[in-house]
């Protein structure tokens, strides 16, 4: 799967 | 009989979709806003009209994003695979959530409170009829099966649970989650239209019409790009093809 940053940002970003 | 933790879950849904409508209410008063400018070929105004309604579809992003992190199940998931199922499923829960606002007395959508956009408003965004008229369509069909705020949610969540989705690893876990969520649905309809047997097999249905509607929109963001029309990167990055 391509990197997807942003998908990644957006599913990481509450969880910090 | 819905069991106590489906009628839980149910509720939970329920409360999620608000909660993520209510955070994104701010943020749409602050895209760009749709131009008054009459001629509808003033160049500026077409570029802001395309502006507005990407901006529109990365919140919607957004709300999606939010409101699967909520879904129960979803986080025992991989990283990967939660990529692989939103990659696929975001643009067939925004189009349930375009029906969802479709107004058929004035056949608009109505994204923003007060602001409702019919066909040829999508058309001034920059969007293509062979793309607009199946969203109407398929706005129209939904709109016809008078959903409540319950059935959306479930009917997303077994949208998103899809196995089939390209790239997924653990193909079993999607399944057993997305059937935790079917089943909901089905006891669901079966008390709440109690003589309507049909009703089941119909949202199933639709289901499958999103995937037509899927591929319509990945001709529709192939046409963007033969225009130069530049997706923004969260949306180039979900729907455009990268080499």
């Amino acid at each position: 799967v391509k990197d997807h940053q942003l998908l990644r940002y957006l599913l990481d970003k509450d969880e910090k | 009989k819905l069991t106590p933790e489906q009628l839980s879950m149910i509720k939970k849904l329920v409360a999620a979709q608000q909660q993520c409508n209510q955070r994104s209410f701010t943020d749409r008063l602050k895209v760009t806003p749709w131009p008054q400018v009459p001629d509808p070929n003033n160049r500026e105004a077409r570029q802001q009209r395309f502006a507005h309604f990407t901006e529109l579809a990365i919140i919607s992003v957004q709300e999606i994003v939010d409101f699967a992190k909520q879904l129960p199940g979803f986080l025992e998931l991989t990283r990967e695979d939660q990529i692989a199922l939103l990659k696929t499923s975001t643009i067939e829960v925004m189009l349930l959530e375009t029906s969802r606002r479709y107004n058929p007395e004035i056949e608009s959508i109505t994204f923003l409170k007060d602001l409702s956009y019919n066909r040829d408003d999508f058309a001034k965004a920059g969007l293509q009829f062979e793309f607009i008229n199946p969203i109407f369509e398929f706005s129209k069909g939904m709109n016809e099966l008078q959903l409540n705020d319950a059935e959306y949610a479930l009917l997303i969540a077994i949208n998103i649970f899809s196995a089939d989705r390209p790239n997924v690893q653990d193909q079993s876990l999607v399944e057993r989650l997305q059937h935790t969520y079917v089943e909901a649905l089905h006891s669901y309809i079966c008390i709440n239209r109690p003589n309507d047997r049909l009703m089941f097999p119909r949202m199933l249905m639709k289901l499958v019409s999103l995937r037509t509607l899927s591929s319509v929109h990945s001709e529709q963001v192939f046409a963007l790009r033969l225009q130069d029309k530049k997706l923004p990167p969260l949306l180039s990055e979900i729907w455009d093809v990268h080499e």
